[in-house]
């Protein structure tokens, strides 16, 4: 899971392009 | 799966297309040829054009009165009326060739900044396109980011086909052209980035799918079932199943004369993953040799251990 911690983000919520 | 269904599921990805993808097939091709009138995309062909240029890579709008002075400026300098469309043949090729050798240091890696911020923000796009595939957000978790891991670049390139013809690429929403021998022109081995895409691009191209075509495409390519790692790969199958009738059905009904077309589509498929490939060790190579570049966190969470 750490591994791929800002694509389970993305899939869990709506991530604004700002915080990428 | 009914007929009607299939169509709705096609009605319904297509949708998601258009809400999520700033820059469809439709408009790209449409700012390529020369049809949307005064709005002509800047045209970044040599390292002048690029120092004009470069500040407004990824601006989701470049102002007005800049934009269409320095654009007249490239046109006029160069004899290049509007911009290299597919069909005319210019002499625009050469245009960027030559100026290897002048290339100041740094360029390539401020390029290769703007490429990964747009690539970020695009697989956040694609994640969101493949969230409203209907039954995706129901797998488990893992697996939702096994294929977007898998399938993200994929899905990219195939995005990037209808920006580009032969002479260039669209680039910044549409508002920038770069042209191919520019690419071609930057030291190595960034000068090798961008051939690989313009030749599959262009093959692609040939297809002459359209914006609802691309979307069910798109969906069946995340929909991959053998991808490494899958933990539960029955549902994916099941659901790329479905989509699979369904782009089969829309291509049918699109594209009545088009023969083969559905098999000419899955062969691509097989096609995007070498390239896939070829890129990835292209950025594992820069990471060994580009000791100041610095790799986008998300890209780098895709591309670790990917092939």
């Amino acid at each position: 899971k750490e591994k791929h911690k800002i694509l389970h983000q993305l899939l869990q919520n709506s991530t604004s392009p700002g915080d990428l | 799966p009914e007929a009607a269904d299939l169509r709705a599921l096609a009605r319904h990805l297509y949708e998601a297309y258009l809400k999520y993808f700033p820059l469809t097939k439709a408009k790209a091709r449409a700012i390529l040829s020369g049809k949307t009138g005064e709005k002509v995309p800047f045209i970044i062909h040599d390292m002048k054009s690029l120092i004009e240029g470069e500040q407004f890579i990824n601006c989701k709008q470049i102002p007005v009165l800049e934009h269409q002075k320095q654009m007249s400026a490239v046109a006029v300098g160069h004899g290049v009326s509007g911009i290299p469309a597919a069909h005319s043949g210019s002499d625009f090729g050469s245009l960027g060739s030559g100026i290897g050798g002048m290339t100041p240091d740094g360029v390539e890696l401020r390029l290769f900044k703007s490429y990964q911020s747009r690539s970020a923000e695009a697989v956040r796009e694609v994640t969101e396109f493949a969230k409203s595939i209907p039954g995706f957000i129901d797998l488990d978790l893992n697996d939702q980011v096994t294929l977007l891991k898998y399938g993200v670049i994929e899905v990219l390139i195939i995005m990037m086909s209808p920006l580009m013809n032969k002479d260039g690429t669209l680039i910044s929403y549409g508002q920038i052209f770069m042209t191919r021998e520019f690419f071609k022109s930057l030291r190595k081995p960034f000068c090798q980035m961008m051939e690989p895409k313009f030749e599959f691009g262009v093959k692609f191209n040939t297809l002459e799918l359209d914006d609802s075509d691309m979307a069910l495409f798109l969906a069946v390519i995340i929909l991959s079932g053998d991808r490494p790692g899958l933990l539960n790969v029955k549902p994916i199958e099941q659901l790329q199943e479905t989509v699979l009738h369904s782009l089969e059905l829309q291509l049918k009904l699109n594209h009545p004369d088009s023969l083969q077309l559905f098999a000419k589509l899955l062969q691509k498929m097989t096609d995007l993953r070498q390239i896939v490939t070829d890129h990835v060790h292209l950025i594992e190579l820069l990471k060994k040799t580009e000791v100041d570049m610095l790799l986008h966190p998300l890209l780098q969470e895709i591309i670790k251990d990917l092939y």
